[in-house]
């Protein structure tokens, strides 16, 4: 579903410079589970921002299915992205003046896609959502905020979705509902996911997590337990 | 060192109304470390906002010290919390033109009071923000910046610290180093600790653990264990 190879991103210049990923190669099969993990600073939103085509590497290649999306236009990665991928950002991203319904289906408006009514209930009621439906993000919690990022991402049914720390703000009920319900896109529907995640316990929904340290890949395991 | 009596807090009006506090009652005593916890929206972030007087309750009272703070005018209250108050928030609320070292020095600047160099380099040492203090907070992964958010909290060493979810973005390790550094603050300088989690073993750090759901106190417990 998606590849890297020796991707390499530097931010800013000089010596100030920060070298976030030194040569990452990864896989990430149709319908796998992945959990990308490790320390604070270690690479993993930089690698997730690539492999989703949210920032060009300083070098080497990433896949999408078979294309290279280091070649795209500016506008075919947009419609890459809206076709194919969704993402649920670190910090949510939510538009402010649109209500959490606007929020969910944006990505879904703006492609002048009809919204599965039926599947839209059900991310809904997963995410425990349904009486705030009405509520713009600042009249919304940190962990309903999130969620809405979270369902978003899921309800236009995209074939791989990138998650960065989906489950940060949640308690443990709300966590393991989200989880249990990617796991389902994966098994159910086929989907790929890849998350990040620091939680040992989110991780565990997972068939394989990859560690990074310092922008590399520096261990790798199967069915992570928690 | 804190005290609330029946506190209230509706947001919102009519059928659009959310009464995120519905008659909390809670002591917080001096050189005490609590942890709050409950289901995402149940009011965590609404009872640390009125403690700390970021917000206004609906009905009922909030002490810090013996001071009642819902009687004090906005001028008193910016003076209350500028000289005894530390908050980090859930969102973090950095200033995104200042870089990591003037954010956690703010409060010190804008109250025009010195910063304790040694105490300042403690505190970034250990949350391991060295050779990030040049950076913008849009140069920082998303636990850099939470980390920047606890640091601005922790080193003007105010006499109480109310923290919500300050690990929720950070692996194991820098999160045990920040919760070793709050509960050396309490042991080893008598300060007071109030800190949102959903995270049973950052819990495991306080002294007692209350719980909330749907706006009311459900549950208590001395010595939390993860
Ligand atoms: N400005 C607002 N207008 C309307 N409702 C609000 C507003 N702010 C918060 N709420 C609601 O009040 C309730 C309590 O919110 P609060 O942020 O205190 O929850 P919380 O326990 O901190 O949740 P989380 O763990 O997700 O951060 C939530 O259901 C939320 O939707
Ligand atoms: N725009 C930028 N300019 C300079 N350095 C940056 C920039 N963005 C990120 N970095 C640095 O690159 C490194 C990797 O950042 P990244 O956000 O990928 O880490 P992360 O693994 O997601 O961390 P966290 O778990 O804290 O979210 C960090 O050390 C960070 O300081
Ligand atoms: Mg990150
Ligand atoms: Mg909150």
């Amino acid at each position: 579903a998606a590849r890297t190879e020796g991707l390499r991103k530097v931010y800013g210049e000089g010596d100030a410079s920060v070298e976030a990923l030194r040569g990452v190669t990864l896989e990430f099969a149709v319908a796998g589970f992945t959990a990308i993990m490790g320390p604070s600073g270690s690479g993993k939103s930089t690698l997730l921002h690539c492999l989703a085509g949210l920032d060009s590497p300083t070098e080497g290649h990433v896949y999408i299915g078979d294309v290279d999306i280091t070649t795209l236009s500016e506008r075919q990665l947009t419609q890459l992205r809206r076709d194919k991928i969704g993402f649920v950002f670190q910090a949510y991203n939510l538009i402010p003046t649109l209500t959490a319904s606007e929020n969910i289906t944006l990505p879904l408006d703006i492609a002048g896609r009809d919204v599965d009514r039926a599947w839209f209930d059900e991310v809904v009621d997963t995410t425990g959502l349904r009486d705030r439906l009405g509520h713009k993000p600042t009249e919304l919690s940190g962990g309903q905020q999130q969620r809405v990022a979270g369902a978003r991402a899921l309800v236009s049914r995209p074939e791989i979705v990138f998650a960065d720390e989906p489950t940060g703000n949640l308690d443990s009920r709300s966590s393991d509902e989200l989880l249990t319900f990617l796991r389902a896109a994966v098994t159910d529907h086929g989907q790929t996911i890849v998350m990040v995640t620091h939680d040992a316990r989110a991780a565990s929904y997972a068939d394989r997590a990859v560690f990074l340290g310092d922008g590399q890949v520096v261990d790798e395991m199967q069915a992570p337990t928690a």
